[in-house]
């Protein structure tokens, strides 16, 4: 990726992670659409022999040889015996059986998490810059488990099958399947067992936002993964003809639109379907279009496809307006004819003009690349949000990183937009979706296993998680692009991801499998529940009493009861008790401080000093929540921090009626 | 019903009869075998579950999921790319 790094301060100097020597060590596995090898950013110059622990293979297969990897790209392997057992033989003329991408998404996510560096990458002259993955000199192995079809559950537990005994560190997934139970959820059963085994499993929290409840992979042993934008964009402003001028992003590169003002059509009036403001394949009325620029609505389709669309129809140039489902978010594409996406807003005010005014005209003037926006990162309106419909009292997403205009490595065998008539093809390409957020995740968690190769997966995650960032450096809270408003737990979970903080957290919230194990006793999972997810032979403890409240994640979420037993003076109380990790300086003391955005909900923290006298020393404490009447389905915001000074220890909490 | 659809069968890894030795994928084949002469697995799994995937009928899945070491019998998820 260009500017990511520079973003998350990866570049910067005195940062740890240049001196990361055990970087090369890592491996980080990728399951999703398989890769391009000759991606610039495989390039392996450089790089030493491959880890001797290392059990993987590069398969071959159609356009696919045991060639096709080296250094960097250590291993590559393909899963089709389940799609095949469902929808027949891959079809060879369509996609390649073998780890061969042909849909871009695959190199996209592998080389945003582990490419090497490529100097002058871009996308037709966007975002330019030197491209690398957050791990560049960790190993890439790549799991192809989607096909055109889609990616079926019994190829994902084969790959994640063989990833284990291949011997990954991480696993990116950047894929998701709805919201099933722990049990019935082949990512979160495979997850376990890798985790079990140390390999931290980072997933994309999903794209159906802002609604809420809308996550995907909320297992509290996955790390969960939502997306922001960049201080980057591609400015691309709709200029009518009754001289005002509206912001969208573009891009587009091509012939350019002629200077002079142009007619422009709502799409809605040039149709004789009752979707025709969609611009669905076959809807335009070419005479009604052609020449003009189109206002097409986004939604249903493809943005890129009602590009197409009003392409074949003749028309000029397309002006793409976010509905409400939108909002203010603005994803920006490599149209095939000019083109820019405008918010809501601006689309309400363009499409009265449009329907409104007897001859109306507009321009499109295409800005290029820009850097330094601000505020910046801003919570995407598709990043999925909490709560965690699964767990309420498991706090999703965990964090939030990158996902917005991410420019990375693409397949040579389809163009920048996907589209079939698309004839162009790029080394990279700019996309978005929590996809994309995901694997920086993954890459900045190969960099800390590096760092500290003797962290668990939890303990990674928690340093992830706990020197994350929910303000801008002006005190104000990251905004949420849907609403405009400050984010919240829901929509950033701990914050935004800081890997330079995160290499020296100070204090990890650590966890095991047997922690997962009880926090699954604690859901009152039948024993062959249990068994499906852990395969383990032993049961709950009956004597035992088990609570969700008591695992030691790294973030609080508090679920009033609705027939509480705590009750105190009309007051609910909770109780949390959480275990903290000395990976600092060996003899340090840490004190607590709480904050609740509503006096509704008061913290008290036992003991509120933690004293370490060595280095992997263990202390506990208890939060005591008081928690006062609200309406059902009110959310109340905090934090709880430790800091000894120097670090700063920080976990979200989020208290819900 | 007669529709096969893919399921995933979880296994008691310990339940494992003492006539199959350790010899696992033929235990679970043996289960597959007495619901379904025709039904083929498509993998075996022994580190991320215990168990198998393969294409059953309804009415075959319900029969082995009653079989002794058969812990579940899930239907196949399809999932998507974010």
């Amino acid at each position: 990726t260009t500017r990511t790094p520079e973003f998350l301060g990866l570049e910067q100097k005195g940062s740890m992670f240049p001196q990361s020597t055990g970087e090369s060590d890592v491996i980080i596995g990728i399951l999703d659409t398989g890769v391009w090898p000759e991606s610039k950013s495989f390039d392996d110059t450089g790089m030493g022999p491959v880890p001797a622990a290392w059990n993987g293979a590069c398969e071959t297969g159609t356009n696919f040889s045991a060639a096709s990897c080296n250094r960097k790209l250590i291993g590559a392997r393909f899963f089709a015996k389940g799609y095949e057992a469902t929808l027949g033989p891959i079809d060879e003329s369509k996609e390649n059986r073998s780890p061969r991408d042909d849909d871009g998404h695959g190199t996209h996510t592998s080389t945003t998490t582990g490419g090497s560096v490529v100097s002058g990458a871009n996308l037709l002259g966007y975002a330019t810059g030197s491209a690398r993955g957050m791990a560049p000199r960790a190993r890439v192995a790549v799991y192809k488990v989607c096909w055109l079809g889609g990616c079926f559950s019994s190829d994902i537990l084969a790959a994640m099958e063989r990833a284990i005994t291949d011997n990954v560190n991480v696993l990116s997934l950047s894929l998701g399947g709805g919201t099933a139970d722990y049990y019935r959820d082949s990512v979160a059963i495979g997850a376990f067992s890798a985790t079990e085994k140390g390999i931290l499993v980072s997933c994309s929290a999903g794209n159906a936002g802002p609604t809420s409840y809308s996550l995907s992979n909320v297992s509290p042993w996955i790390t969960t993964v939502g997306a922001g934008t960049l201080d980057r964009d591609f400015p691309a402003y709709v200029s009518l003809g009754n001289g005002k001028n509206y912001s969208g992003v573009s891009l587009y590169r091509g012939p350019t639109l002629p200077d002079t003002l142009l007619p422009i059509v709502y799409a809605g009036n040039a149709s004789n379907s009752t979707s025709g403001a969609l611009c669905m394949p076959g809807t335009l009325i070419p005479e009604k279009v052609k020449g003009k620029l189109v206002l097409c609505d986004r939604g249903v389709n493809a943005r890129v496809q009602k590009g197409s669309v009003v392409k074949t129809a003749g028309g000029a140039g397309m002006v793409l307006t976010n509905t409400a489902a939108n909002g203010e978010e603005l994803v920006a594409d490599a149209h095939l004819l000019p083109a820019t996406t405008v918010g809501q807003k601006a689309g309400d005010e363009i499409r009265k003009y449009v329907i409104s005014d007897s001859a109306p005209t507009a321009a499109i003037l295409f800005e290029g690349t820009k850097l330094g926006i601000q505020p910046s990162p801003v919570v995407a309106s598709f990043s999925s949000r909490g709560p965690n419909s699964i767990t309420p009292e498991i706090l999703k997403p965990d964090i939030i990183a990158p996902g917005v205009n991410i420019l990375a490595g693409w397949s040579g065998a389809v163009g920048p937009t996907g589209l079939p008539d698309d004839p162009r093809r790029v080394e990279f390409n700019i996309i978005s979706g929590t996809s994309m957020s995901c694997p920086h995740v993954s890459g900045l968690a190969a960099l800390l296993k590096a760092a500290h190769q003797d962290w668990s997966p939890a303990a990674i995650r928690s340093a992830l998680m706990t020197t994350s960032y929910t303000a801008y450096k002006n005190g104000n809270i990251i905004e949420d692009l849907a609403t405009g408003k400050p984010s919240t737990p829901f929509d950033h979970g701990a914050g935004h991801v800081d890997p330079v903080s995160a290499v020296d957290p100070g204090l990890v919230y650590d966890l095991t499998a047997d922690d997962y194990f009880d926090f699954l006793c604690a859901l009152n999972y039948t024993a062959a529940q249990m068994q499906v997810v852990t395969k383990r032979n032993t049961s709950c403890d009956a004597a035992k009493t088990y609570s969700i409240g008591d695992l030691n994640y790294p973030s609080f979420a508090v679920v009033v009861p609705s027939d509480s037993t705590g009750k105190s003076g009309g007051s609910t109380v909770v109780k949390h008790t959480r275990t903290l990790t000395n990976v600092g300086p060996a003899s340090s003391t840490y004190k607590v401080s709480t904050f609740s955005d509503n006096k509704s909900v008061q913290m008290s923290v036992v003991p509120d000093t933690l004293t370490f006298g060595e280095v992997n020393e263990k202390k506990s404490y208890t939060v005591t929540f008081t928690v006062g009447p609200m309406a059902v389905g009110s959310n109340v915001f905090g934090r709880i921090e430790w800091s000894d000074g120097k670090h700063v220890v920080r976990s979200p909490v989020a208290v819900s009626w | 019903a007669d529709q096969k659809k893919t399921y995933i069968v979880h296994m008691a890894r310990h339940h494992i009869p003492p006539t199959f030795g350790e010899d696992h994928e033929y235990w679970f084949g043996s289960s597959l075998k007495s619901v379904s002469e025709s039904a083929e697995m498509i993998y075996t799994y022994q580190n991320v579950i215990h168990g198998f995937s393969t294409r059953l009928t309804d009415q075959e899945a319900e029969s082995l999921e009653k079989l002794p070491g058969i812990v579940s019998v899930l239907p196949e998820l399809k999932y998507e790319l974010h």
